[in-house]
């Protein structure tokens, strides 16, 4: 089951920390608790989990499955530079 | 559905398997890509065909760390991975997964590559659960159909089917029918016969099965023959030898559904066969036990009830409730009585949702209409059950009392 540095790499793996990236070799990035609660929502959204903001067990349950590798968020354009 | 932003501008695509995983055949592993990119043939006028040389999707199965910067992370976790067109449309599944193909253990090769492949075309993950873009894995399904959600996403990218397949258009609908149109249909009303022979019906009523095919056809077995039903008799030319159209099925049948994958399953003592069209769709028969973990062997119907588009077996007093996308699929709570369906007796010979949007079901010499909306077998005049000779098979007089 994910710890909270776990919770980190999976959200961030998976798109939910915008620009933000977590790997297993810098795992002491700064995330502020604003930012990997509002990552935790909207993952509990994209799951179709009751939406707590918390690592709950249901979050940790439903970080456990197997899946695609694919991020989940692949961003909206809004970063983009205007051409 | 999301769309990523990119898309294929054409759409007769090659693939290619440049890598194949330890644990399967190469064949197995050939037919089950094939069958996965077929998913999205299935609804639009994209065409993959193997190839070398240059392709436009590269498959490979490789493990941890393999040259993308995008490492595998062993057994669980991460399965595969895909690249959208705009980055090639490459798929990578984990070598380190155990791939099966048409089983309960293992990771099911198929429904992640038809997922995979999803990507490759420009879908991006879908917030429904039910969807096969839905990032999770949920366990292998015997009974897979193409959600709604993923239908409308592909079609958004590439339009809908224009070209004819040499298989049946599926039924995308998801049970429901329209209420508005049962009341206006009307019961199968007698008529004389209309040139075939309904003389073995019409001696003996007691049927096999009767089921609806992907095409909208209805048909009534019983021993080794088959009849088609017209909307008021039997067709011309019938009875058939079951086996001329449905070539290695066996006689004797104890029930038939056609799921809204548009496969139809047919089930005898402890196997079960899975037909698109006239076609056996793979290796049959199988184990009941393995295709539909839960359910008893020798089962007497099985009917995909309109109100929850769930299939239901019933065997002598009892029934089950058979969910595909649940795990399990047969909830701890079943088997229960079949009393709980107002009106049905046990021990069913047949059941099938007919055109007009009920369930009926057969036993010995009559029927009873079941008003799914009411949950319970109608209670009109004349009462059920009816005498299936008249009302169906088109024999010359009901007996007295019916």
């Amino acid at each position: 089951a994910p710890s909270t540095q776990g919770a980190l790499l999976y959200l961030s793996q998976y798109g939910y920390l915008g620009a933000t990236h977590i790997n297993k070799n810098n795992s002491g990035a700064l995330v502020d608790e604003k930012t990997f609660q509002k990552g935790i929502e909207d993952f509990q959204m994209f799951a179709g989990l009751d939406i707590t903001g918390k690592l709950d067990a249901q979050t940790i349950e439903a970080m456990s499955l197997p899946r695609c590798g694919v991020k989940d968020k692949v961003g909206t354009g809004d970063n983009r530079a205007k051409r | 559905y999301a769309l990523q932003g990119s898309r294929w501008k054409v759409k007769n695509l090659k693939y290619r398997i440049t890598k194949y995983p330890s644990n399967l055949k190469r064949s197995a592993v050939d037919s089950t890509i094939q069958k996965a990119f077929n998913v999205w043939s299935e609804y639009t006028d994209l065409t993959f065909t193997p190839s070398s040389g240059n392709v436009h999707i590269d498959i490979r199965f490789e493990k941890g760390e393999h040259g993308d910067g995008d490492p595998f992370d062993g057994p669980g976790g991460t399965l595969a991975h895909a690249y959208f067109p705009v980055y090639g449309g490459d798929a990578h599944f984990d070598a380190s997964e155990r791939w099966t193909v048409d089983s309960y253990s293992g990771t099911n090769l198929f429904q992640v590559a038809a997922h995979e492949f999803g990507h490759s075309l420009g879908l991006s993950h879908s917030d429904v659960r039910e969807a096969l873009m839905a990032p999770f894995y949920r366990g292998y399904d015997p009974v897979f159909s193409l959600n709604e959600d993923d239908i409308y996403g592909i079609q958004a990218l590439y339009g809908k089917k224009t070209k004819k397949s040499s298989r049946p258009s599926y039924d995308n609908d998801d049970g429901d029918y329209d209420e508005s149109n049962v009341n206006n249909r009307k019961e199968p009303a007698p008529k004389p016969s209309s040139g075939g022979s309904n003389a073995d019906l019409c001696k003996d009523p007691k049927i096999d099965t009767i089921f609806t095919s992907a095409d909208g056809q209805t048909y009534v077995f019983k021993g080794d023959k088959y009849w088609r039903l017209t909307d008021t008799s039997i067709a011309p030319g019938y009875p058939k030898p079951i086996s001329s159209n449905w070539p290695g099925l066996p006689g004797n049948i104890d029930a038939a559904f056609t799921y809204k994958n548009g496969k139809t399953y047919f089930f005898k003592g402890s196997k079960y066969w899975r037909y698109v069209g006239s076609k056996m769709d793979g290796a049959y028969p199988k184990e009941i036990s393995a295709g539909f973990t839960g359910i008893p062997d020798n089962i007497d119907t099985a009917v995909v009830w309109s109100g929850n588009g769930k299939i239901y077996f019933y065997k002598g007093t009892k029934f089950w409730r058979f969910d595909p996308s649940a795990r399990p699929p047969v909830k701890s709570v079943y088997p229960k009585p079949i009393s709980n369906w107002e009106g049905l007796p046990d021990n069913l010979d047949a059941g099938f949702q007919w055109s007009n949007g009920y369930t009926y079901f057969f036993k010995d010499n009559g029927y009873y209409r079941f008003n799914d909306k009411a949950f319970a077998v109608d209670r009109v005049s004349p009462a059920f059950p009816r005498d299936s000779r008249y009302w169906w098979f088109g024999c010359e007089n009901a007996p007295e009392g019916t």
